[in-house]
């Protein structure tokens, strides 16, 4: 990360904003808006308060090409889409996003929360950050709308300006207990294990077996209590031991323990030090290589030799075409390769290199129908798998069908 | 096809400078007599710019560095801020 300092010297903040793009509903933009800055507000002391007219600490526009005394220009569709400047007076962290792109709460086009985010890191006094992984690279590359958005790099960045949270404020971490069937849901990791597939979410995993229909449901601190929650990357190696990531650290698991001496760090795999963690990671089970995601590149490890392959790292698209950007999790199932991003799936041929199918992350789960939050709403506490929430559903069915039933013969006779 | 490649190479070669120009303060001089000079500024810059993003650095302006410079991107400069 690279920054500006002194940054605002005050961390009570305004922001306006000055005209609304319409390309969206104007609370979806004031929901973008705000949603951006709490990002930052989240880690810092600082804390945010629209005002709606008179000058702001941060004005927010949408402009096109060359606009008013603004020292830089947008260039039409595409190319640039956004600008901020640093702290100060003036023009001093104001923020301007291109009227020419299309604006989007979270569908096709550009994402105003992620590019927002963005900008508002050079409001604050954040440059660019080299760092593929890191909301403040200039591309904006590395983004994924439903996934936290701050990397560790943008958090020591912002922190080295304004400090941590107050200790007094720090909230305790809410727990959530991820369900199977939620039609979002997305993976922090997946791997094989001999004959299941383990998907990891926060302190959660589920379990699949390739000839049992059952789904398992658990605590990942139930198996292996040293391992820390939200990993983010895992694969299964040809030695029969699972290879858990979760930022520069990994540990080695062999069955249902944890080898002593780990965690390491995941420069002894040979990764150069700009990367800070692994999205993904998949062992290919016919080459015995390992390929490790990080933003839009790939690294390849060889299990023999237990070196990384020259070459690399290679964009991800080059050397998988049609995944494109960030994968969360990746797996190999019967020859395929799978390869989940939000809530989407990738099935991937690597012999014809292409996607065969896209599928939803959770049709592993077999989920009859989606989870609507009504029906979340009773059973939150429990732990429970995708097999308990499917069950509940039957059973719901059955019992409206037969008091609809008894009414009926009731009214006959 | 040797004449649609030069255009092709102009093409990508203005928006190299351009690009250079405004996010890694590339300024370079008209002059015709000092081409030489404006020549290893660029490739010093497509040096500085491929060493930010992670590209294998050349100096040269490859694929991968241009696939990266006609992407869309934040304004704000890289460098030199």
């Amino acid at each position: 990360y690279g920054y500006t300092l002194p940054g605002w010297r005050k961390h009570n903040l305004t922001y306006r904003i000055m005209n609304y793009t319409p390309d969206m509903a104007r609370a979806d933009v004031d929901e973008a808006i705000q949603k951006a800055l709490e990002i930052w507000s989240k880690v810092t002391p600082l804390i945010f308060t629209k005002v709606s007219k008179g000058i702001a600490d941060i004005m927010i526009a949408f402009r096109t090409r060359v606009h008013g005394l603004c020292p830089r220009y947008f260039d039409g569709p595409l190319g640039l889409l956004g600008h901020a400047f640093p702290p100060g007076a003036g023009l001093g962290g104001d923020t301007h996003f291109d009227e020419d792109e299309n604006w989007t709460k979270d569908g096709e086009g550009f994402s105003l929360f992620l590019v927002a985010a963005h900008e508002f890191g050079h409001s604050l006094g954040l440059s660019h950050s080299s760092d593929q992984t890191a909301l403040m690279f200039p591309n904006y590359v590395s983004l994924d709308p439903s996934k936290y958005p701050l990397s560790q790099d943008d958090i020591s960045g912002i922190q080295s300006i304004y400090g941590g949270l107050p200790k007094a404020s720090a909230k305790p971490t809410e727990t959530i207990v991820p369900h199977a069937c939620d039609p979002d849901l997305s993976f922090d990791a997946i791997t094989t294990f001999r004959r299941e597939v383990m998907f990891f979410k926060g302190r959660y995993l589920w379990r699949i077996y390739y000839d049992i229909t059952n789904i398992e449901f658990e605590l990942i601190a139930s198996f292996w209590p040293s391992l820390p929650a939200n990993i983010q990357a895992a694969y299964e190696n040809p030695k029969d031991k699972i290879l858990i990531f979760k930022d520069d650290n990994f540990w080695v698991i062999r069955g249902y323990a944890v080898l002593p001496d780990y965690p390491k760090s995941i420069y002894a795999l040979g990764f150069p030090r700009y990367v800070k963690k692994i999205d993904a990671a998949v062992c290919d089970k016919n080459t015995r290589k390992t390929h490790f995601f990080v933003g839009i590149w790939c690294w390849r490890y060889d299990e023999m030799t237990q070196t990384m392959d020259k070459g690399y790292p290679q964009r991800v698209i080059k050397h998988f075409p049609g995944i494109g950007l960030r994968v969360d999790a990746a797996f190999q199932y019967k020859g395929f390769f799978y390869f989940s991003r939000g809530s989407k799936q990738f099935e991937y041929d690597p012999k014809a290199k292409n996607i065969t199918r896209t599928l939803k992350t959770n049709t592993w789960f077999q989920c009859k129908e989606p989870l609507n939050s009504s029906s979340d709403f009773g059973i939150k506490e429990k732990v429970h798998s995708g097999g308990v929430e499917v069950s509940y559903h039957k059973s719901l069915n059955l019992l409206l069908f037969t008091i609809v039933l008894l009414l009926k013969l009731n009214s006959m006779y | 096809f040797p004449t649609d490649q030069r255009m092709d190479n102009e093409e990508n070669m203005q928006l190299a400078q351009a690009y250079l120009n405004q996010f890694y303060s590339l300024e370079i001089e008209g002059s015709h007599l000092v081409q030489s000079r404006n020549r290893s500024l660029i490739a010093g810059k497509i040096r500085e710019m491929q060493a930010f993003f992670g590209l294998t650095v050349t100096g040269k302006l490859d694929s991968n560095t241009l696939e990266i410079m006609k992407k869309p991107r934040c304004g704000v400069p890289d460098v030199g801020q």
